[in-house]
């Protein structure tokens, strides 16, 4: 095992197990500034753990980024790894972060799909969805992206419990997914909430469920814009940009949908790199350049929310 | 663990919408086993799918049969699972 998340290797992918760990060193090396908070359990009964970033305050506006939720999209946990590890090198050296820390919280949930992400180093690499139980069916999983009260039951997701895109008997049904809407309720605060998947190369916003624009569209496409130009000057990835509907399909109990719901305005989706070769199975080699020139458009965003106090 | 020797994954072009939807027929053949990794959506993005290996026939037959192009972006899943956990156990060596 890593003794510190300076000898942690970021250009591999690691186990739950490591993650974990990797995150408890974190914390231990910088009580100032991160914690880690429970937010669940998931349906197998594993801790839902989100590391908390802040320099102080009582429940200020926070900026949540989740990676993760579809279990197989391995370059996000990874890059969420190599955020968290940036935002304690970064505060206090870069004039940005440390601006948006002295202000705001960040809230970064790495592994959000625990119980899926465990089954890709066990069982099934391929795994998307959660590992519930449906009553009825000897299919398992539900798809934690079409879970969310924003649309659901709509076109764009699948009622039949053996597809890649179920949506669950019910709303929230995923106690991965409901642990989320109850601490972003409890916060109320929240500004921003990016959750990043893999791949595609696209930077999406609301609306994924309907196709009439959403209210804020033209701020959300100008801010996406500057947002993947900053992505796209270091290595010259390129990403689309829109909304999930025009952009991709039509997608219903998405969770930025939801988040938006909520009034949060930034609310935005991250399809990352595959340069058109891997998909899934993107080598570990490119983990860092993903996760740098993602930092680079995550940056844009809160740095824009900080600047634009709603 | 799963095994995934053979499978292909194929890059489909799909120029309209009616081939979009010819796609969309083949996403329901649940008998092959077919796993979306980019779904079908607007026409002209890629359509990438990964087929088991006793449906890769069937699909090519179908795909070649509706004028739908295709590449084969991953010749075997297996081979890049095997590297993949090479590089993770090297790490971990």
């Amino acid at each position: 095992r890593s003794r510190s998340t300076d000898t942690f290797n970021y250009a591999t992918y690691h186990t739950l197990e490591e993650i974990y760990s990797f995150m408890d060193m974190l914390v231990a090396e910088h009580p100032q500034l991160v914690s880690k908070l429970q937010i669940g359990n998931t349906y197998e009964g594993r801790p839902i753990y989100v590391l908390k970033f802040s320099t102080g305050g009582n429940n200020r506006p926070a900026i949540w980024i989740d990676t993760g939720i579809h279990s197989r999209e391995w370059v996000t946990q990874a890059s969420g790894v190599w955020f968290a590890k940036k935002i304690t090198q970064d505060y206090g050296q870069d004039f940005t972060l440390t601006a948006i820390l002295d202000s705001m919280d960040i809230f970064l949930e790495i592994v959000t799909n625990p119980d899926g992400f465990a089954f890709t180093h066990s069982k099934n690499r391929m795994w998307r969805k959660t590992r519930s139980l449906t009553p009825g069916s000897s299919c398992v999983g539900v798809d934690p992206n079409r879970n969310w009260d924003a649309g659901f039951g709509m076109a764009g997701a699948s009622s039949n419990p053996c597809t890649d895109t179920y949506r669950g008997k019910f709303a929230n049904s995923e106690v991965e997914v409901k642990s989320i809407v109850d601490f972003v309720k409890s916060h109320g605060n929240i500004k921003a909430f990016i959750s990043i998947h893999s791949y595609s190369q696209l930077l999406l916003y609301p609306y994924g469920y309907k196709a009439e624009p959403a209210p804020d569209r033209d701020e959300l496409d100008q801010l996406a814009k500057s947002a993947v130009t900053a992505l796209a000057s270091l290595y010259g990835t390129k990403f689309k940009y829109g909304s999930i509907i025009k952009t991709i399909y039509q997608a219903s109990g998405s969770t930025i949908d939801w988040t938006y719901s909520q009034g949060i305005k930034y609310s935005y989706t991250f399809e990352l790199r595959d340069t058109g070769r891997y998909g899934f199975l993107l080598p570990a080699s490119q983990i860092v350049p993903t996760a740098q020139e993602t930092w680079l458009a995550l940056r844009t965003i809160m740095e824009y929310t900080l600047n634009h106090p709603y | 663990k799963e095994d995934f020797v053979g499978h292909q994954v194929l890059r489909i072009s799909a120029a309209d919408e009616a081939q979009v939807q010819k796609v969309k027929e083949l996403e329901d053949l649940e008998h092959l086993q077919l796993d979306f990794w980019r779904g079908p959506g607007q026409p002209g993005s890629p359509i990438d799918v990964r087929v088991p290996f006793p449906s890769i026939q069937a699909v090519k037959a179908f795909l070649e049969a509706h004028g739908l192009g295709y590449t084969i972006m991953i010749e075997d899943v297996q081979s890049l699972l095997d590297e993949e956990q090479e590089q993770m156990f090297a790490f971990q060596a």
